[in-house]
């Protein structure tokens, strides 16, 4: 929308209201977290400013277009909107974006089928002119999350939208992430430059390597390479697709002797959150006792050299094919990350590989569930898979069953299955929400569009025969047991039989190297259920923690005229809601304030003091006249005595 | 094949509802779909 007046500030202040499932509120958070990663925008907790985002579960899932300037702007995540892609969709309206499809040179594109609309819906496929919708130089975007899908408002099974160009059919309406001209258009907006978690991509196309260097503490090299006879064949960011280009870095531990290490570290970074992830891929075919090591290397006034620390050691690197590796980083200072191969013992034929690096200033997931060989299993009848068993933070087991069965769509399920804590765990198991990522294998994490949904594990949900959904597995699974033969327990799963199309898996680079990767996390989100305004994540591990103190003193407090209780120094405050000429005020919000009421004060008081002085003016003046006047009396009757006398 | 109901509890219902579909299930006629117009005209 054109209009700076539309515009928010890069830090844009929220509340997320009660009323908000706490499954709601954990994706929301999620979605702020890839506009963190992927543009300049920021979030953070309301604290008084003049204008805010109200996040709250109404009817439907809905926004307005742009800061409207009306101090607590409403924006609905209600039943079914709990999806990362729809809250970046509807938060990309609140930023100031139309849908795709109403651009102004719209029709050069697709073609609007009129009569397979729903009478009466036709509005909602308007096209603004260039004077109020500018697409700020951007080609027309088919795979942007603000697109519609063919289906949308359609009065039967025909397509309502056609593209032209027919390839195109089946990619409008993606409900996966940001597109890379949805980023390009708000970085543009917005005049982004950088991000807040970001750091650093590097997939070694070229030579100068993303400025990594040899250290020279060691006692031999990694080479930059495109190819290596004993393996791997190609690089991970191309996979061959393209010739002459596709490169990686290589530790050829054939050639040295055991104990011969060789260190490639980044370039100097500068962290912003203290916490970070680094993920990259890894490909081995050296010895099955090569290994690398991942330190990292922090500066500090005292260290101007740097500390070189020991974060990870990988033992075990699966020959013969690429491997996916995450590491999470506690680092506050300015810092390298250092690869360190390492020449362990038994016969060697090739070395160590690294490609696609990614560094970031995000939580790692905690899980990855490797799939092989995915598209033998993808055209293959009753293809089941179920993922080996993970255990969350909290010590709850569960399994993870993908359902590729259907022509059309994957469906993905969270089990809750038997484990050995069980009986140190709470039953029914409460709001755990688990977080499953199908990841889009591109080189660059900004690039990527993953596939994610969320579940929360609610205590309170019943099956129809009054058991309790997410009860112990043991009281309410069914036997199952692991390839091993080890028998368990498995609760009844929850998911969604919509969580991508074959159409969209196959797209992007879902697949690659016929590998595919689901990325698991399943924290505990109870916290959420406070009041409290939720703070940044900040450099210790625990980064949300609106604590139980913060619950039991807002419980004790009710802020009125939709104030929010937080805690502050472990007291309960009122943050009370303001607009642009109102405010509310008091312990409780419970007094209104506005500009009107200080022009009102203002006046009065000004025109009371002038009341006032003038009282004391003309007492003043009266006292002066009568005391002249006795005076003056007095000096006449003394003058007439004195005559009198000499007469 | 659907998955048994008896295995799993599928919260999409066996069918992808995208934001518009969610809001016209809702009886709601939101602004292309899904935009809440604040003060009458003033987006538009």
């Amino acid at each position: 929308i054109i209009g700076d007046e539309y515009r928010w500030p890069h830090i844009i202040p929220y509340v997320l209201e009660d009323s908000l499932d706490l499954n709601a509120k954990g994706v929301i958070l999620n979605a702020f977290e890839r506009y963190r990663l992927k543009t300049c925008i920021d979030f953070k907790p309301w604290s008084g400013e003049a204008n805010y985002v109200s996040v709250f579960k109404g009817s439907g899932c809905w926004s307005s277009v742009g800061n409207m300037h009306v101090g607590k702007q409403e924006l609905s995540i209600g039943e079914n909107c709990d999806r990362i892609a729809t809250v970046q969709h509807e938060f990309l309206h609140a930023l100031g974006f139309w849908h795709e499809q109403s651009r102004s040179d719209r029709d050069d594109y697709v073609t609007i089928v009129w009569d397979r609309i729903l009478s009466g819906r036709e509005h909602n496929f308007n096209i603004y002119n260039d004077s109020v919708s500018d697409s700020l130089n951007v080609p027309y975007d088919y795979s942007s999350v603000m697109h519609y899908s063919k289906t949308a408002f359609q009065n039967g099974t025909e397509p309502t939208i056609v593209t032209r160009i027919s390839d195109f059919e089946d990619v409008i309406g993606q409900r996966m992430d940001f597109s890379d001209y949805d980023l390009m258009k708000l970085n543009r907006l917005y005049n982004c430059s950088s991000s807040l978690s970001f750091m650093d991509a590097c997939d070694f196309e070229l030579e100068n390597i993303c400025g990594m260097i040899q250290s020279s503490g060691d006692t031999a090299d990694w080479q930059w390479l495109s190819q290596v006879l004993a393996g791997p064949e190609n690089d991970h960011s191309n996979m061959g697709q393209c010739k002459e280009s596709g490169f990686f870095m290589y530790f050829n531990t054939s050639s040295v002797k055991e104990g011969v290490t060789a260190m490639l570290e980044s370039r100097i970074l500068y962290p912003k959150r203290g916490f970070q992830c680094l993920e990259f891929y890894l490909y081995n075919s050296g010895s099955e006792n090569d290994q690398v090591n991942i330190y990292t290397r922090v500066y500090t006034a005292s260290n101007p050299e740097g500390v070189l620390t020991l974060q990870r050691e990988i033992k075990e690197i699966p020959i013969g094919s690429w491997q996916l590796y995450y590491v999470t980083l506690q680092v506050t200072e300015k810092f390298r990350v250092a690869f360190e191969g390492v020449r362990g013992p038994g016969s060697s034929l090739g070395g160590l590989s690294i490609d696609d690096i990614n560094l970031s200033e995000t939580r790692c997931p905690h899980h990855i569930w490797r799939i092989q060989n995915f598209t033998q299993l993808l055209g293959s009848q009753n293809a089941e898979i179920r993922s080996p068993p993970y255990y969350s933070p909290k010590g709850y087991a569960y399994q993870i069953y993908l359902n590729l069965n259907s022509s059309t769509n994957v469906g993905i399920y969270f089990h809750l299955i038997s484990g050995a804590n069980d009986d140190q765990l709470q039953w029914p198991c409460p709001w755990q929400q688990a977080t499953m990522t199908l990841l889009d294998q591109n080189p660059d994490i900004r690039q990527r569009m993953s596939n994610q949904r969320s579940i929360t594990t609610d205590p309170t949900m019943t099956n129809d025969d009054g058991s309790y959904f997410w009860d112990r597995p043991s009281k309410v699974g069914s036997v199952a047991i692991f390839p091993n033969g080890t028998q368990f327990s498995r609760g009844r799963g929850y998911g969604t039989s919509a969580f991508i199309t074959h159409k969209r898996l196959i797209s992007r680079e879902f697949i690659k190297g016929d590998d595919v990767y689901i990325l698991l996390t399943v924290e505990d989100i109870s916290h959420l259920n406070s009041t409290a305004i939720i703070p940044d994540p900040v450099p210790t591990s625990t980064a949300i923690v609106p604590t139980s103190a913060a619950h039991n003193a807002c419980s004790e407090v009710e802020c009125q005229n939709g104030g929010v209780c937080t805690v502050h120094e472990d007291r309960a405050e009122c943050k009370c809601p303001a607009g642009e000429d109102w405010w509310y005020m008091g312990k409780r919000c419970e007094k209104r304030g506005s500009t009107q009421d200080t022009i009102v004060i203002a006046v009065a008081s000004t025109v009371t003091v002038f009341a006032v002085m003038l009282v004391i003016t003309l007492v003043s003046v009266y006292c002066t006249r009568r005391k002249y006047r006795k005076r003056a009396s007095s000096k006449r009757a003394a003058l007439s005595l004195e005559n009198q006398h000499a007469f | 094949l659907p998955v048994p109901e008896m295995f799993v509890k599928d919260i999409d219902e066996g069918t992808e509802r995208d934001i518009f579909d969610i809001n016209e299930a809702l009886g709601l006629d939101l602004f292309e779909g899904d935009i809440r117009l604040l003060m009458q005209g003033k987006n538009s």
